[in-house]
């Protein structure tokens, strides 16, 4: 299963 | 007080028109070295950061930081007002409930002026690590764009494998599919027509097609594109202006 993961993974809230 | 005057409203309208697409409200942060701005397109998998050096205004002030609240459908149809030749100054005062744009043609002394309304927008903004990327590439941007609008006639998703001496994209979809092969090459005429390549680690990832569909509408605001890739962290293709970049930042997919 491909899967397509959000950017909010990798960069968090300042 | 904000005054921000581009020499040519062209420069802004392609600057909106490279993200309009993708991202809707966004919060324009106006600083005293300029302006920036982020937001993240609805399924929050593409990352849009703009910043606009003070170098790219035939003059530039902001005496206390402004954040403009912008829908630039709203913000592209008054720029649509607006002949590309025209000067266009941005002017707002410390606490807007509106931006004024005001269209300057200097040879037929005509002054045009629209305000447009600001909005509440409650968008956090994210912290955007430095990254160690495994490769870096950097190429002509309408080449870039003709492999993206090719390649996704075949499929929703376009792999980029890169080694030492070859970039690839590839799509395999139902219709059949295609590959184009690129070697890095100097272009001692016409540099911006040269493709570098740095390979820390071989790369080879999967992207959704319809995000880089929008990413190539950036090409109008640059000759090249620079392409940063990592196994481990969302790509960044990034357009540079005279003084700033607007950069997309697109987390590949994955492989269960």
């Amino acid at each position: 299963m491909v899967g397509q993961p959000t950017i909010s993974r990798f960069f968090k809230p300042v | 007080m904000l005054e921000a005057k581009f020499e040519e409203a062209s420069l802004f309208k392609r600057i909106i028109d490279g993200f309009k697409d993708c991202v809707q409200l966004v919060n324009f942060q106006c600083k005293e070295d300029g302006i920036i701005a982020q937001a993240v397109d609805d399924s929050r998998v593409l990352l849009v950061s703009l910043e606009i050096g003070i170098e790219a205004f035939q003059n530039y002030r902001c005496d206390h930081p402004v954040t403009l609240g912008i829908d630039l459908t709203s913000l592209s149809k008054i720029l649509r007002c607006g002949n590309n030749t025209d000067n266009l100054t941005l002017i707002a005062d410390d606490t807007p409930d509106s931006v004024l744009l005001l269209f300057e043609d200097t040879k037929k002394d005509r002054i045009a002026e629209y305000s447009l309304k600001l909005m509440d927008i409650d968008a956090e903004f994210l912290k955007i690590e430095d990254l160690a990327y495994d490769c870096t590439l950097k190429m002509p941007s309408p080449e870039f764009s003709k492999i993206v609008r090719d390649l996704s006639q075949l499929s929703d998703s376009i792999n980029i494998m890169i080694t030492k001496e070859t970039i690839k994209f590839v799509a395999d979809g139902d219709i059949g599919s295609g590959s184009v092969i690129l070697k890095p090459f100097v272009n001692m005429d016409k540099p911006q027509e040269s493709i570098n390549l740095n390979m820390d680690q071989p790369v080879d990832l999967t992207f959704g097609s319809k995000y880089l569909l929008d990413i190539v509408k950036g090409s109008a605001l640059s000759d090249n594109v620079g392409v940063r890739l990592s196994s481990e962290a969302p790509a960044l293709f990034q357009f540079d202006l005279k003084s700033g970049y607007l950069q997309f930042f697109l987390a590949p997919k994955f492989n269960d």
